[in-house]
Formats: C-alpha cells, structure tokens, sequence
C-alpha cells in the first residue's frame, strides 16, 4: 500500500527457457499423437 | 457447463507466467500464486492433500496452525484441461501486498492429479472474474476487498513486464492503477456478458489488412492467466500463413478446395449469402445463421464402429473456404491465385490448443497483427507475439497464436492473454463493468 491509497502487488515472472517444457512439449510423443489424431478425427478442434 | 469448462481449458498454457505471493491465515502462510482474471476461486493445496504428487513440491495450507481458520466443509472441485483439482472449502484471512482480506472463502486442494500442477511454480490460482463463474458460488477475494472498504475504487489492473532483460515481472494494482506503467488514455469497452471479463471485438489485421472473420464482431476475454493468445481457427491459420508457422494438414480442408472451390467461389461471385454457401453445395446445413454439420458421418473407413468424422470435417473446412475466399475476393485477387491460397492455407491449420513453431531468423520479416477493440487498433509486433525460447543455435520460436473455436452465442471468441497484456495495460473495472487498454510503458 502507498500514500496514492493503492495497493501494489509485485509480481514474479517466469522466464522461459528449455527446461520450461515449451519447445519440449512441442515435440513431445504426446504432442505428435495429438496432432496425428487431429488429422483424422478432429478437424475443427475438440473445443470446435 | 460444457461452455465454460471449454474456456478454463485453455489453462494448460501457463509457460510465460506471472505470478505473486499472499499469506492465507494468521499468522500468515505464504503462498506463490497466477493471479487469473480467467478464473474466480482462490485454491491452494491442503496438507490433507496425501496422494497427489504435486502437493509434495507446493507449499501446503495447515489449518490447525491458523487462529482465523473457520470450517466450511463444502467440496469443491475445478476442471482444467489436463485434470482437476478438488478438496473443500474453507475460510481465513488472506494477506494480499500489506491488508487483509478478512474471512475468505477458498478450496484447500486435497487432489491435484495433473502433471501441470506437478511442474508448476506455482502452489495455487487466485482467481479474479466475477462470482458468477465461482465454482461453489465462493466469493471472489477481490469483491470482499471492495465489500470490507481495503480499497477505494472497484478497480484493479495489470501491468506485466515483457522485457525479457529486466528480472521485475510486473504489478497487479488494486484499487487503481498506477500511471507510471501506462502511456494516454486507456480505450474503455463494455463488460458484454458477466462471468469473465469479456467484451465485443472487432476484426483482426494480419499486416493492416482486414482478415475479415470478425467484421461482424467477435467476443474476446482478458485473461491474465492465459499466456498466449487464442482465437478461431479460420484467423489463426491465416496468421499461421503469414508468418510461416508450421501447422497440421488437412486432406479435408484441401478436398473441399479440390472439390468445390470453383462452386463456392461462383456462389461468391453471384452475391449468394455467404453463410448458405456450405450449405448450398450440401456441405452442411443451414442452422439460420451459419452453416453446420448435418452430423453425416461417413462411413466408408469406419472401423471398431468409429467413423472418420470427415461430415463434421468437410462442413467446417467449406465455413472456413468462404471466408477465405471472400477476403480474398474483396481484395481483388484473380480466382487462380485464391484457389492456389486457400489451398496453402488447407497446410496451416493450427493444432487445436496446441502451438506451432515458426522460423526465428524471419521474425523481423513477419507482419504485425492487429485486434480491434472500441473502435481503436491495437497492434502486436512479431516480437510481441512470438516466443523465444532459448538462445543461439539452440532456439526455437513458437506463434502466440492457437486455435480455439467456440460457437454462437458465446463465440467466437478471442482469449486475450499475457501477451496482449503485456504490450496493452489492462485496467479492470468493476464499478463501472468496463475493461480498458493502453499503451504499457
């Protein structure tokens, strides 16, 4: 809280790099049966 | 509700995240938590929480060391794509920055089964839509701030620092907002529908250039705990051709082109309603507004009594053809070069939920894109809307783009998420049931 009668929460930022599972995700088997499946299944996505 | 858990799924997405720290109880246990504008409960794991992984890496709620602690019993439970988590409410008070919020409803999670919350950095979600998607109809923690007089306005907003250089990760601001972290005057739109923060957009520019799709309007949500950016299917594939993204085949999509390009482009050209084009050449039904799937199936590789879905397929790819096409059209281009471009676009589909990864050594060549919202455009640079991961030989570059398709009357629908928040200072505000958007300095 400051003197403006604002409360400030900081907040903590991840910073993304390999270990994050991003780019690894991406390639993952899981990943590419997903979209092996979307292929033939599910073309407008399963949310479509 | 099937439309509801269909947006909370988007929360599988938590790879540049943002997140602070509360106390829960007294004297106050600490707690690093998603501040989520997506979500509206309060959770944080429980020490009860005996068979679930991830409860051993977080740090856990103890209730019988908390003299504000107050039972309530009531189970609860969130789905998010990849699992839930479930437990029971309880009440204590909530240190948020330097006051406290005073009995307030939140879920100990006593299961966490999905490897999401394994690998998470955070313990918890602290949620910040409005009561009216509370599971268990919990109040918001924001509402008995307004409510126990902690703040002056009903307002709170978001200023999220996307220099990649600077260790600083942002500030959620309550009661307010904070004019060192903004430039002019913020754009204000309308809250439309109570529950997310979600508002009327208009159509998305991929390089100035209208895409055409949400001309007739779009919705979108302000999610700060979605970190990419997520829209119809129909606009990120565009986006995913005009920055090369790496996207999914679809012999549908191509045997619609092959098939009935030319009718539809005649169809076009003769001013049919374009929305009874797809219905017209028998690819869907006409549902009085749109085109849908007549749920024809085709049977011909059905195997295991599973049929290839390829109705539902054809319908949606014939939907997407026409707004293609007509983009195109309205730009003049000659039939052969919209046949030829619809067809490459048949390549670019995006991984539904999924992300797409894109040539790094080309992003200062990619167009921005642009949303429109309250009549203004906001742009992102490729720099903004594409991450970086790693450095070197050794990074990969990936679109903040992917695709998420949810029908009338909720959609479609736009999740802004951190990375638009990160470029646009997001204000949030309650008293007036508006959101609104500036430059963040």
């Amino acid at each position: 809280a400051s003197n403006d009668g604002l409360l400030r929460i900081g907040l903590k930022k991840l910073k993304l790099d390999h270990n994050n599972g991003l780019a690894a995700r991406l390639e993952s088997k899981e990943a590419k049966d997903l979209r092996a499946s979307i292929r033939k299944y599910n073309f407008r996505g399963k949310l479509g | 509700d099937g439309s509801d858990t269909d947006i909370v799924a988007l929360k599988n997405y938590m790879d540049a995240q943002y997140f602070g720290e509360i106390g829960v109880g007294t004297p106050p246990q600490k707690f690093t938590v998603i501040f989520d504008t997506g979500s509206s409960n309060l959770w944080v794991p429980s020490t009860k929480c005996y068979f679930s992984v991830p409860c051993y890496f977080h740090s856990k709620y103890k209730s019988s060391e908390s003299s504000t602690y107050k039972k309530n019993g009531k189970t609860a439970a969130i789905r998010y794509g990849t699992g839930a988590i479930s437990g029971f409410f309880s009440e204590d008070n909530v240190k948020i920055g330097d006051i406290v919020v005073k009995r307030q409803e939140f879920i100990e999670a006593t299961r966490e089964p999905s490897v999401t919350f394994l690998v998470a950095k955070f313990d918890g979600i602290l949620g910040l839509g409005f009561k009216e998607i509370s599971v268990g109809n919990a109040t918001p923690v924001w509402y008995n701030m307004v409510k126990q007089g902690l703040v002056k306005e009903p307002v709170f907003s978001f200023w999220l620092n996307r220099n990649v250089e600077e260790e600083e990760g942002g500030e959620l601001v309550f009661g307010g907002m904070d004019p060192n972290h903004f430039k002019g005057k913020h754009t204000y739109v309308p809250v439309t529908q109570k529950g997310y923060w979600q508002f009327d957009m208009g159509d998305v520019l991929i390089d100035g250039k209208e895409s055409g799709y949400c001309n007739g309007g779009c919705s979108a949500i302000a999610d700060s705990g979605t970190s990419l950016l997520a829209g119809p299917t129909t606009v990120v594939t565009m986006i995913n051709h005009a920055i090369g993204a790496v996207g999914v085949v679809s012999q549908e999509c191509k045997a619609v082109v092959e098939q009935y390009g030319q009718t539809i482009m005649d169809l076009l050209l003769t001013e049919a309603h374009p929305k009874k084009i797809c219905s017209q050449v028998g690819l869907c039904t006409f549902d009085g507004t749109r085109g849908v799937s007549a749920g024809i199936e085709s049977v011909v590789d059905e195997k295991d009594g599973r049929s290839s879905g390829l109705g539902d397929a054809m319908c949606s790819a014939c939907e997407m053809a026409v707004v293609w096409m007509q983009n195109q059209l309205r730009r003049n281009q000659t039939q052969d070069r919209i046949l030829n471009y619809v067809n490459e676009l048949c390549e670019r589909l995006p991984s539904p939920m999924g992300q797409s990864a894109v040539e790094c050594g080309s992003i200062s060549s990619m167009p921005s894109v642009s949303f429109t919202i309250g009549g203004k455009i906001f742009d992102l640079s490729p720099h903004e809307y594409i991450l970086k991961v790693g450095e070197g030989a050794a990074a990969q570059c990936i679109s903040g783009f992917m695709g998420l398709d949810i029908p009338p009357p909720r959609g479609p629908l736009w999740i802004l998420g951190d990375m638009f928040m990160g470029r646009y200072h997001t204000v949030f505000d309650s008293g007036k049931l508006r959101v609104g958007f500036a430059e963040a300095a």
